[in-house]
C-alpha cells in the first residue's frame, strides 16, 4: 500500500492524526492521546484494479472475471481501505464513569483498489 | 485531486487545506463520537483525585501506567461477541456517601442508560479499601457485609444483603465483591441510583469507612459490560 505525498495520483493512504489536546477533548479522554483518521485517496486506473491484496473481496473477484472475459464494464475501481484495526479508547462518559471499550475498524492501516 | 466520476471515495474537489483540515477534524469528532454511541462530547464537572484515577485504571487491566501519569493501552481481556462492549469504572458519587467512622458506608452510583438500550453485565465487582485494626494483638480476619439499599432509603434502612466475606487486613488493602447479578437486577430495573452499604464493623468501628473526600483509596465499581441489541431482533422477525 502507498502512503501518499504531496502529489497525490496512484491510490494511496493518507495519513491524518488528531491530538486530542488541540481540540479541547483530552478532559474527557483519558486514552490514547489522539486519533490516527487515516483515509484512502487516489486514482485506480484500470490496470490497478484489484491490486494490491484485495483480490479475496467479492468485488474484486467479480470485476477480475468482467477484465478477464474483455467486457468493458466502463465501471471504475476506487480507492478504498483493504486494512484497518480497532481504537483501544478509555473515557469519561457524562455520569463521569470511565469506560474502557475497543472501537473495531477505526484506523487505516492501508489502501488498494478494489 | 481530480475525481473520476462514479467514484465517490475518488476524491473531492481542491480545498484550502485549512478549510479542508478543519472538515476532516469535523469528521473524526463526529465518527467517533458516533462510535461510542455519545450525542455529544461528555461535560467533565467533577474531576476525580488523579491518585484514585490511576488506582482504578490499574485494576482495570487496561494497561500500564507510564511514569508521567499517562496510559499505555494494552489489550485487556477481550469482551467475547460483538463491537459493543465495554469496561465500565464507575466512582460513588460523593456528596451522597457519609465520611467518617459512620456505623456503614453507603455509596452512591448513578447510571443513565440511553432509550432502548439494554446492557446485559459479564462480570462486575465492587472495590473495597479495607483498613487494618489499630490493634496490633487483633484477630485480622474482618467480617465486611455488603448490602442494596432500596433507592431513596435511608441508610440502615430495608436493605438486603448481597453479599458477606471474611476479609485479611493484616494491612489495609484493596478487596474486591462480586456483584454482578446486583448490577443486572438494578439494570433491568431501569433505575438510575444504585445504593449500596458496605460495613466492616470491628467493636462500632467502620474499618471500610472513607477518611475524607480526597482520599486515594475511594470505592469505585467495576464493569464489563455488552450493549444488547433487541432491535435487530425485531428486524429478523418482519423479514
Amino acid at each position: 500500500s502507498l502512503r501518499c505525498g504531496d502529489d497525490v495520483s496512484v491510490c494511496c493512504k493518507r495519513d491524518f492524526y488528531i491530538k486530542f489536546k488541540d481540540i479541547q477533548w483530552h478532559d474527557w479522554i483519558i486514552a490514547p492521546e489522539g486519533y490516527h483518521m487515516n483515509y484512502c485517496m487516489g486514482q485506480c486506473p484500470q490496470h490497478l484494479a484489484g491490486s494490491p491484496g484485495i483480490a479475496s473481496s467479492f468485488h474484486a473477484t467479480v470485476f477480475s472475471q468482467l477484465k478477464v472475459n474483455g467486457i468493458n464494464t466502463a465501471a471504475s475501481s476506487c480507492c478504498v481501505p483493504t486494512e484497518r484495526r480497532p481504537l483501544s479508547m478509555v473515557y469519561f462518559n457524562s455520569q463521569h464513569s470511565i469506560v474502557k471499550t475497543d472501537v473495531p475498524d477505526m484506523i487505516v492501516e492501508s489502501c488498494g483498489c478494489t | 485531486v481530480s475525481g473520476s466520476p462514479g467514484c465517490a471515495s475518488c476524491g473531492l474537489p481542491a480545498m484550502e487545506k485549512d478549510a479542508e483540515e478543519r472538515m476532516m477534524i469535523e469528521f473524526a469528532k463526529q465518527q467517533l463520537l458516533d462510535k461510542l454511541h455519545l450525542k455529544e462530547r461528555p461535560n467533565i464537572t467533577q474531576t476525580v483525585p488523579r491518585a484514585a484515577l490511576l488506582i482504578a485504571l490499574r485494576k482495570l487491566h487496561s494497561g500500564s501506567v507510564r511514569q508521567d501519569g499517562t496510559l499505555e493501552l494494552a489489550n485487556s481481556r477481550p469482551i467475547p461477541t460483538n463491537d459493543q462492549g465495554y469496561e465500565i469504572v464507575s466512582f460513588a458519587d460523593l456528596n451522597e456517601t457519609e465520611i467518617g467512622d459512620a456505623a456503614s458506608l453507603s455509596l452512591t452510583f448513578q447510571f443513565l442508560q440511553e432509550r432502548g438500550q439494554s446492557i446485559q453485565v459479564l462480570q462486575s465487582s465492587l472495590w473495597i479499601y479495607a483498613r487494618s485494626s489499630e490493634d496490633p494483638h487483633r484477630d485480622s480476619r474482618l467480617s465486611a457485609q455488603v448490602f442494596l439499599s432500596a433507592e431513596g432509603g435511608l441508610s440502615g434502612s430495608n436493605r438486603t444483603l448481597v453479599i458477606e466475606k471474611m476479609l485479611e487486613v493484616q494491612e489495609s488493602s484493596w478487596h474486591t465483591f462480586p456483584i454482578t447479578r446486583t448490577l443486572q437486577a438494578f439494570l433491568d430495573g431501569g433505575q438510575r441510583r444504585l445504593q449500596l452499604e458496605v460495613s466492616c464493623d470491628e467493636d462500632g468501628k467502620n474499618l471500610c469507612s472513607l477518611e475524607g473526600s480526597d482520599t486515594p483509596n475511594q470505592p469505585f465499581l467495576v464493569a464489563q459490560v455488552r450493549l444488547r441489541d433487541d432491535h435487530s431482533k425485531h428486524t429478523l422477525k418482519k423479514r
